[in-house]
């Protein structure tokens, strides 16, 4: 399988797909590549606050108006520090909602590995789900779903490491625009998604400063 | 306005150093450096077709238009298993399948196509089917008057579905003015010898089974040995 997700300038996110699918699969059988929610999904959604902006070192962003900081479990804080290139602690802040500001999220997310897992988890709609019900960062909810001991790979119970089962790896893009009262955009934010669970995953995307990485493994 | 960003992926399974060796590590690497350079060069240059137009403004590529231009320079890799150098069915066959979807606007967002056989890029049949589904879902479908010529009337559009398989997506795909190959297009050796080779492990590891009388879990599908692509 092979997959694309690009963000435009208007802010649109699109995810496109496409897949001679599973060597040796039965002729007829359907993968999740064309089924929504299974193999790839893209959504927008608008949340009050910014409950998932990035705090260095826990200092508050000048952004936010005073109010109580919700502090993430430590648990939570290792599981997004361990996700994230940089050590980022999130502290969402309970926003003052009069006049507080108010967040629209993109996201679009491109599936490949073992369909009939992504199927039976729908992987990507879930990676949105967990994103956006759990105002939790893309890339968190992306791990969640397609990382090391995710919910593809728990599908696959003990028939892991057998047969392919619940192996397989996700990419994706997310936007956040973050506006004020009066409906002005005060910051964006966009971040490249990708995990795996597996030996490895061809992919190859562009920095913020035009730089192109392309990687297989880990660290390679 | 939003800075453009893009990523790609090739495909994610039992992928190890050893089993890829360096001239195929090296292969995919710049083949996916080559793709994703291409891909955003087309994402953050206004096209050129703008220009010729004086009424309009010269304009960047939609998000649409960047992903599948970015997985139509996959499909054509006979590395990745898509379009040229899909993996074969357990009948010898090539059975493709594609989807685009986009993350803005409460009408029709996504689309899937499945079961192509015939059209040499999937990509731009899930795009078009979203291009006009939608306007066909909104009441303003363009008339598709163009017939194929097969003496069979045409398919309306796509309306709305989400969702096309076999002979119908294929005619669409033609109705749509998109490039119709032989399957024999798709084919490449590597991916006919990996189909052969896991079926005839498949069907060994079974007698070895059987004459050992435990049940048979073996598949030709997925090896532990070699990175046989998932989809």
């Amino acid at each position: 399988t092979v997959g694309a997700v690009a963000l435009d300038v208007e802010g649109v996110i699109c995810v496109a797909t496409s897949t001679g699918g599973m060597t040796n699969k039965l002729t007829g059988r359907i993968g999740d590549t064309p089924v929504v929610g299974a193999g790839f999904w893209a959504e927008e959604w608008t949340e009050e606050g910014d409950p998932t902006s990035p705090h260095k070192n826990g200092s508050r962003n000048p952004l936010y108006s005073p109010g109580p900081a919700v502090v993430l479990s430590d648990a939570l804080k290792r599981l997004i520090a361990d996700c994230l290139p940089s050590p980022f602690l999130y502290t969402p802040t309970l926003q003052d909602s009069s006049g507080g500001l108010t967040t629209t999220r993109s996201i679009g997310v491109s599936g490949t590995g073992n369909g009939d897992s992504f199927f039976r988890v729908s992987a990507a709609r879930t990676v949105g789900a967990i994103a956006r019900y759990s105002s939790l960062p893309s890339v968190v909810a992306l791990t969640k779903v397609a990382g090391p001991s995710g919910e593809l790979q728990k599908s696959a119970d003990d028939r892991w490491g057998k047969a392919g089962e619940g192996e397989g790896g996700i990419i994706g893009l997310e936007l956040v625009v973050v506006r004020d009262a009066s409906g002005n955009v005060v910051e964006t934010r966009s971040d490249i998604l990708q995990d795996y669970n597996c030996g490895g995953m061809f992919r190859a995307w562009i920095d913020e400063e035009g730089v192109a990485y392309a990687r297989i493994f880990r660290k390679d | 306005q939003v800075q453009p960003r893009l990523i790609i992926h090739g495909g994610a399974g039992n992928i190890t150093p050893a089993s890829l060796g360096p001239e195929r590590y090296v292969a995919y690497r710049s083949s996916l450096l080559t793709i994703v350079s291409k891909a955003h060069t087309y994402l953050t240059t206004p096209t050129q077709s703008n220009y010729n137009s004086p009424s309009s403004s010269s304009k960047l590529p939609s998000a649409l238009e960047a992903a599948t231009y970015a997985v139509t320079l996959l499909e054509d890799n006979p590395l990745f298993n898509s379009g040229h150098g899909a993996v074969f069915t357990r009948d010898g066959i090539n059975e493709l399948e594609a989807s685009v979807m986009v993350s803005r606007g409460q009408a029709k967002r996504g689309v899937g196509v499945t079961g192509l056989r015939h059209v040499r890029n999937p990509i731009l049949l899930a795009k078009k089917v979203l291009e006009h589904g939608k306007d066909d879902l909104l009441g303003r479908g363009k008339k598709l008057d163009n017939n194929t010529g097969d003496g069979e009337p045409d398919v309306p559009s796509a309306q709305g579905h989400t969702l096309i398989h076999g002979p119908t997506a294929e005619k669409l795909a033609r109705q749509y003015g998109l490039e119709m190959v032989d399957p024999s297009y798709f084919f490449t050796q590597k991916r006919w010898d990996e189909h052969v080779r896991a079926l005839e492990r498949e069907k060994r590891e079974q007698q070895d089974l059987l004459g050992a009388g435990t049940a048979s879990g073996v598949s030709a599908t997925w090896s532990k040995d070699e990175y046989l692509p998932q989809g």
